[in-house]
């Protein structure tokens, strides 16, 4: 894995994405939450379906359209169902 | 829209609502106002009454609360989650919370009261959050919204419509929308149509799924009337208007097909690696969408229908037998028109083509009989 970040400790930006998706979007527990920014990640999947469902351009990545956006204040409840 | 998996929603139109405690951020009637508001602008789009109760168990109970506060969804302090609601159903279902760590206000200078309710409201009647970032039911807030000329969307009527219908139409009372009814746009097929046709349908787990448009029909076997569904209440990142779909039951999975794409979902769930191109399943690339598809769990073979040809899939040894395509008729004789979708039950296959349904008998190799095609939905 890139040693930049990974070793000295999550990006913060990354540990706000991920509650986000645990809360909105259904990232499993089970799902590796290592954000590997690889095409199959589970993480990137969720955040290509949050842009999608949120009308952002999907790239996958926490570029900084997508973290202004998780940023703003919502509704509690999620935007996909289980 | 979306609406809740299952699509639960209000089974009477007269419900009753409280309001149980108060933020200390408005004055009292400032709080009474905002809700009735809120209420008011679904009452004026659906045959929904609200009436108002001080004590006891409302349909929708309304209340104020930080942090943890008993429904295991803690809110998160200012910002952020603003407030949850939950959606049609008894006890604490129908109820709003509001996250009092928010500054509520009867303005845009903190979080609109107002607003908020309205789409915390939404939830309670049924609908679920909206991809269209300009219907009240888009999950997130908007602070710039115009408060004095508020109106729904029309994605948040056609959603609420689809739920509980119009408002009774008579002349004293013009709530009836004056441009054309939303449901002409996102209207729901009606089942007993004669002209009825499918997009596709297929079995799930012993029920029988009837897709048209954005909908489908539901055929349960302990349960006479199909229920009609949205597609996006099961299976949000599905398509509309699709093209073939079947159950392999040995997989415990469904492929649905729109295009030149399939999808395969085990129950909700959408399986890892999907939606896959169909030219892996082996067609060549003159082939850009299928018309049918059917599996036929006796000999573990799936057909699939291109116009007036079809190709026949060995699931054991996954992969596109030799010999195909052949003309549909040399092998369905009796089988007319472009197949729509095909059915396999009680040992026959059902073609569906318009509002005509083949039912062939593959050890006669001949059509037995021929009916509406909404005959499974019992009109």
């Amino acid at each position: 894995y890139p040693l930049n970040g990974a070793a000295k400790g999550e990006d913060p930006n990354v540990d706000f994405a991920q509650q986000y998706l645990k809360n909105y979007y259904n990232l499993g527990k089970d799902e590796k939450q290592v954000y590997r920014r690889k095409d199959n990640d589970p993480v990137v999947k969720k955040i290509q379906e949050m842009q999608k469902f949120l009308g952002l351009e999907v790239t996958g990545k926490l570029d900084s359209n997508t973290l202004e956006v998780i940023r703003k204040s919502r509704c509690g409840l999620p935007d996909v169902g289980q | 829209f979306n609406t809740f998996p299952g699509t639960p929603k209000w089974r009477k139109n007269d419900l009753t609502y409280r309001i149980v405690n108060y933020t200390q951020d408005l004055p009292r009637d400032a709080v009474d106002s905002s809700i009735k508001k809120a209420l008011k602008i679904w009452e004026e789009v659906t045959p929904l009454t609200f009436s108002r109760i001080y004590e006891g168990e409302a349909d929708i109970m309304i209340s104020f609360a930080v942090r943890e506060h008993g429904d295991f969804y803690p809110f998160d302090g200012p910002g952020m989650s603003l407030a949850h609601a939950y959606p049609p159903g008894p006890g604490f279902y129908g109820d709003v919370h509001f996250d009092d760590d928010e500054k509520w206000t009867e303005d845009a200078s903190g979080t609109n009261l107002f607003l908020v309710a309205a789409h915390e409201l939404g939830h309670s009647l049924g609908l679920f959050h909206s991809t269209d970032p300009k219907a009240l039911m888009y999950p997130l807030y908007n602070s710039f919204t115009d408060l004095a000329r508020f109106r729904l969307s029309q994605d948040d009527v056609n959603g609420i419509q689809f739920l509980y219908g119009p408002p009774p139409a008579s002349p004293a009372d013009p709530k009836v929308p004056t441009e054309a009814s939303p449901l002409e746009s996102g209207t729901p097929p009606a089942s007993c149509d004669p002209a009825l046709s499918f997009d596709a349908v297929s079995t799930l787990r012993g029920e029988i799924l009837f897709f048209k448009g954005r909908y489908l029909w539901r055929k349960l076997q302990w349960k006479s009337k199909p229920e009609l569904h949205l597609i996006s209440a099961f299976w949000p990142f599905l398509p509309s208007d699709l093209d073939a779909a079947y159950e392999v039951k040995s997989m415990d999975t469904v492929f649905i097909f729109k295009g030149n794409q399939f999808w395969a979902v085990r129950g909700n769930d959408l399986q890892a690696g999907y939606p896959r191109s169909i030219h892996t399943l082996g067609f060549p690339p003159t082939i850009k969408k299928i018309d049918a598809a059917v599996s036929d769990k006796e000999n573990k073979k799936t057909y699939f229908f291109v116009g007036d040809k079809y190709w026949r899939f060995d699931e054991k040894r996954l992969s596109m037998e030799q010999g195909f395509p052949r003309f549909i008729a040399d092998d369905f004789p009796g089988v007319d028109g472009k197949v729509d979708a095909v059915l396999q039950m009680f040992g026959f296959f059902y073609f569906f083509s318009g509002s005509a349904q083949f039912e062939f008998d593959p050890n006669a190799r001949m059509v037995t009989h021929i009916f509406k095609s909404n005959s499974w939905l019992l009109c």
